[in-house]
């Protein structure tokens, strides 16, 4: 009743926390070109887990800003204006938190939610993994 | 080797969730 494939359909969080899931939907949002979604989330999720007395926190919290936010990448398109500015301003005044981009990865999630995650429970590539 | 692209799927690939 608990299977894999059971957990991918209960929900995109249950999908994310299995290995095979999880890059099952990689390769999907690869094939849709939209995969930096989801690396844009599980980096939010690395980055929670840095510590920040590590000097190489800030410099990977300016990488994920570089890559995914300051550019017109799919990340930043579906960013709120705000959420982008409070992330800029974070790192420009190098005030580093372990939660700073966790409102952009609630937004980036809500948008899977509602789209890359319907779409991949009826897609071919999951199907035929069914 | 310390690069930005190093840093990034050093901190993707730490919260990929392990095999089961």
């Amino acid at each position: 009743p608990d299977s894999p494939l059971a957990r991918w359909t209960k929900s995109l969080h249950s999908l994310l926390g299995d290995q095979d899931g999880a890059y099952l939907f990689r390769t999907f949002l690869e094939r849709e070109e939209c995969v930096d979604t989801l690396d844009f989330w599980f980096a939010c999720n690395g980055f929670r887990q840095m510590n920040l007395k590590d000097t190489k926190t800030l410099r990977v919290a300016k990488v994920i800003y570089k890559r995914y936010i300051e550019n017109n990448c799919i990340v930043s398109k579906q960013l709120k204006p705000a959420t982008k500015t409070y992330i800029r301003d974070s790192i420009k005044k190098q005030q580093i938190d372990s939660t700073m981009f966790d409102q952009a990865q609630t937004e980036i999630q809500t948008v899977m939610e509602e789209n890359a995650y319907q779409m991949f429970l009826t897609s071919d590539i999951y199907l035929e993994y069914v | 080797l310390n690069s930005d692209e190093d840093l990034l799927q050093r901190c993707i690939g730490s919260a990929m969730p392990k095999r089961q």
